[in-house]
C-alpha cells in the first residue's frame, strides 16, 4: 500500500498474532470451559417475568453494573496489547473511551447462544425480552443481530482476538495526538488478522464482513449514548448516584 | 482529557494483574 515503513516478517506477524490472542485468553472474562460447562441454561418464564417487571431505573443500573465489568476486562485486554502502553496516554484514553464498548459486542459473540438468540447475563441466557424494561427495544434486537451475525462466521479465539484489537486500535478516532503511532500499530494489527485468517485457510470473504461489522460496531455504540442521554434525561439523580463511576466517566 | 477520565487513567497506571 505504498508504506514507506519496512514490511513486517512473517515471524513478526506470528509473534503479534501469539501476543494478541495471550492477551485475549488472559482477559476474556469467560473461557471456552466456563461457557461449555453451564451448557447455556436459559431463564425460566418467572425469572424473564421478574426482570421485565424491574422498575426502568433498576434495570438500567444492573445493565450498566454488567457492561461496566466487561469494559475493565477490555481495558485490561488493551494494556497487554504489544505497543498499546507505548502510545500516549492521552490517545490510550481515547482509544479505550471510544472502542471499549465496540469489543465488549464484539465478544458477546463468544457468549452467544444463536439458536435460542440469548446472550449470557447476569448468570443464565436471556432473549431479548429479559430487557424489556429498559425501554430500547429497537437497539437491543440490533445487538442482538449484531451477535448472531458475527457468531456466523465462527471466529477462532485468535481471530476474534485479532479482529478486537484491530477494532479498538481505530486511527480515525477524534481527538487522537499521535495518529501515525496508532496507524502503524493498526496496520500491523490488520496485517496480522489477514495472517491469521490466511493460516486458519478462511475463504477470501471473512476480512471484508469483518471490516463491514466495524461500521455496525459504531452506530450500536452512538445509539448506546443516544439512550443514555434520554434515560439521564429523565433519571439525572439515578446515573448520578447509582451508576458506575467508570461508566459514567467513559459515556458520560 | 485524563482529567476528565481519573478512573480509566488510574486503570491505566495499574501494573497489569
Amino acid at each position: 500500500n505504498g508504506d514507506a515503513s519496512p514490511p513486517v516478517s512473517m515471524a513478526e506477524l506470528d509473534h503479534l498474532v501469539q501476543i494478541i490472542s495471550k492477551s485475549h485468553l488472559e482477559t476474556c472474562q469467560y473461557l471456552r470451559e466456563e461457557l461449555q460447562q453451564m451448557s447455556w441454561q436459559s431463564f425460566l418464564q418467572d425469572e424473564v417475568e421478574s426482570y421485565q417487571n424491574k422498575p426502568r431505573e433498576a434495570m438500567w443500573q444492573l445493565c450498566a453494573v454488567k457492561i461496566t465489568e466487561a469494559i475493565q476486562y477490555v481495558v485490561e485486554f488493551a494494556k497487554r496489547i504489544d505497543g498499546f502502553m507505548d502510545l500516549c496516554q492521552n490517545d490510550q484514553i481515547v482509544l479505550l473511551k471510544a472502542g471499549s464498548l465496540e469489543v465488549v459486542f464484539v465478544r458477546m459473540c463468544r457468549v452467544f447462544d444463536s439458536q435460542n438468540n440469548a446472550v449470557y447475563f447476569d448468570g443464565k441466557f436471556a432473549g431479548p425480552d429479559v430487557f424489556r424494561a429498559l425501554g430500547c427495544d429497537d437497539l437491543i434486537t440490533s445487538v442482538f443481530d449484531f451477535a448472531k451475525s458475527l457468531c456466523s462466521l465462527h471466529l477462532t479465539e485468535d481471530e476474534l482476538a485479532l479482529f478486537s484489537a484491530f477494532v479498538l486500535l481505530s486511527a480515525d478516532r477524534s481527538w487522537l495526538q499521535e495518529k501515525l503511532q496508532v496507524e502503524k500499530l493498526q496496520q500491523k494489527t490488520q496485517l496480522a488478522l489477514q495472517h491469521v485468517l490466511q493460516k486458519n485457510h478462511r475463504e477470501d470473504g471473512v476480512l471484508n464482513k469483518l471490516r463491514c461489522k466495524v461500521a455496525v460496531l459504531r452506530s450500536l455504540c452512538s445509539r448506546h449514548t443516544e439512550k443514555l442521554s434520554a434515560f439521564r434525561a429523565v433519571y439525572p439523580d439515578i446515573v448520578r448516584t447509582h451508576f458506575p463511576p467508570l461508566y459514567k466517566e467513559l459515556f458520560g | 482529557l485524563k482529567e476528565k477520565h481519573k478512573i480509566l487513567h488510574q486503570l491505566l497506571q495499574n501494573s497489569t494483574s
